[in-house]
């Protein structure tokens, strides 16, 4: 038996959003330590690991660990369905072939709930090993958001360097060029506009500009985003999720010939 | 010219 209740429901439309067109498929895996997920885009250049915390949700009952076979497409149908101050509650029967969501409104004058059929995904699950990275940019998701937007319009792939004096994003293609520069900089007033650099030495890596403005779509989860970079190893471009959790992206980096 | 790697290359299946 499957019991999640999570009074700031819009949380899980967002993550939902920021998923389902770069996922197809999935499956949820719910444990006593949290609802998490692990997937691969079809082309396996990207993957994306979510984690919800047992402890942020108001209720949580996993008798078992429960691995449910989703359609983020579907589910995203089914999620669009509760408004965004609802109160979303996942239920599920152990070996059951479908899923509950059950949606409260705040006064709780209207309860909806949807069931959704889930299916057999045979999904690898890779081992991700804890890394120390050469560089941590913390900056203002809205503002990540802006330069890959920006530059996916001049190039298809960005080279991101961080160095002493900050980070930069660079691209070209057939009209031109374009760089982007931010330095490290300390808000007063406010932390989320902060840009925060660590390095412990400078690092340089070239990526597709697609997948990075596909992991922008859950920057609505949070005003800020961590990029973790390694030479020769996959970014992490990570949006904590409130008190509850995190979404964290790895992207492989392309390689010069 | 670049090469796109997997993100397979790094990680190892559990």
């Amino acid at each position: 038996m499957l019991e999640l209740r999570l009074v700031q429901g819009s949380l899980l439309k967002k993550v939902l959003d920021a998923i389902k067109d770069l996922v197809t498929d999935a499956n949820f895996d719910c444990s006593e330590s949290g609802f998490s997920l692990q997937a691969m885009d079809s082309s396996h250049v990207a993957l994306v690991a979510l984690l919800l915390r047992s402890d942020g949700f108001e209720h949580y009952r996993c008798d078992r660990n429960l691995s449910m076979g989703m359609n983020l497409t579907n589910m995203s149908k089914m999620l669009k369905c509760a408004g965004n101050d609802d109160i979303i509650t996942i239920k599920a029967d152990d070996g059951g072939d479908s899923v509950t969501f059950m949606f409260e409104s705040p006064s709780q004058d209207k309860v909806s709930d949807f069931e959704m059929k889930l299916m057999d995904i045979d999904s690898e699950h890779l081992g991700i090993p804890e890394t120390e990275y050469h560089a941590i940019v913390k900056m203002p998701s809205a503002e990540f958001a802006r330069i890959c937007r920006d530059l996916s319009t001049i190039g298809d792939t960005v080279v991101i360097s961080v160095s002493k004096d900050g980070v930069k994003f660079s691209t070209s293609g057939d009209i031109g060029s374009a760089n982007v520069v931010c330095r490290q900089n300390n808000s007063v007033d406010n932390k989320d506009n902060e840009t925060v650099i660590e390095m412990n030495e400078p690092v340089s890596l070239t990526f597709a500009l697609r997948y990075l403005n596909s992991f922008t779509k859950a920057t609505t989860l949070s005003n800020t985003v961590t990029l973790s970079m390694s030479k020769e190893l996959p970014v992490v471009v990570e949006y904590k999720i409130a008190e509850i959790g995190h979404i964290r992206f790895y992207l492989a980096p392309k390689i010069e010939d | 010219a670049s090469f796109q790697n997997t993100i397979k290359m790094y990680f190892d299946e559990d």
